[in-house]
């Protein structure tokens, strides 16, 4: 089973 | 006052064409640097990073930074009423809550505005960190929506990997198993059909097919696509707008649980 990431993860809101 | 002229309309309604899928309302922001946008899909795995630069527009008024929320199925119907070859003027009024699209055909014969309504969108905007990547992939666009196409037959994820050997597109699905393996090719004739793999490090990640098959709504803007891999940091799939910017689309990947 693989567990999608989110884009948040990896960048922070400006 | 905003008052934006594309000569080459058509490539507006690439751009609309290229998001639209991914993206249902955006703000589209203007400065002195261009026309931008920055969105997330709705469950927040892609973003989409556009810029057209304000020397690429014939005319390019920007009076003060303005941010206008659209929503792009909307947009899209508009920018659908223009004419092929017709020059797409972008205008709007400071405080405005509307936008109009003036279309004037290259003789000059025809000329049709189509006023949009703006709307409020809350949307949140990230940095995107400078970064060095694993590997760099330089392909034909054409042949990475081909192989998105076929894999997505089979499964519904692919892996990348990019080793010394070349880069490799697997997935796996219910009917069965495909690998497509891409070797470097600069002997071609023209630059465009090359393919350059840039390997700093092996890679090795896991995507889902969905989200790269609606990247490729891009391809009529670009003959080359670059993917750019990091173990991590999302995947970049980036489409060149000619002289005027990029279109770049950002995926989180899948992890072993």
């Amino acid at each position: 089973p693989c567990l999608q990431r989110k884009i948040m993860d990896y960048f922070k809101e400006d | 006052m905003l008052e934006l002229r594309l000569v080459q309309g058509s490539l507006l309604k690439k751009v609309l064409d290229a998001i639209k899928e991914l993206v249902k309302d955006a703000n589209f922001d203007c400065s002195t640097t261009g026309f931008s946008l920055q969105a997330m899909d709705s469950s927040h795995v892609a973003l989409v990073s556009l810029l057209l630069r304000a020397e690429g527009f014939e005319h390019y008024r920007c009076d003060r930074n303005l941010s206008m929320g659209m929503n792009l199925d909307n947009m899209a119907k508009m920018l659908k009423c223009s004419g092929n070859d017709d020059i797409i003027t972008i205008k709007a009024d400071d405080g405005s809550d509307s936008v109009t699209f003036m279309f004037e055909s290259p003789t000059q014969d025809k000329i049709s505005d189509f006023e949009m309504k703006l709307m409020d969108i809350d949307s949140e905007h990230l940095g995107i960190p400078e970064a060095e990547y694993h590997a760099i992939i330089r392909m034909p666009s054409a042949e990475f929506a081909k192989i998105c196409r076929d894999l997505a037959s089979i499964g519904d994820t692919v892996v990348i990997s990019v080793s010394k050997e070349g880069v490799k597109f697997s997935t796996r699905g219910d009917i069965g198993a495909a690998n497509v393996v891409l070797r470097q090719n600069t002997t071609v004739d023209k630059p465009e059909e090359a393919t350059i793999i840039e390997m700093n490090e092996p890679v090795s990640l896991t995507f889902a097919l969905r989200y790269m098959n609606s990247f490729t709504k891009a391809t009529p803007l670009s003959n080359i696509v670059t993917i750019s891999l990091s173990s991590e940091l999302p995947v970049v799939v980036e489409y060149k707008i000619a002289e005027m910017g990029y279109i770049r689309f950002y995926l989180a990947p899948k992890i072993e649980e």
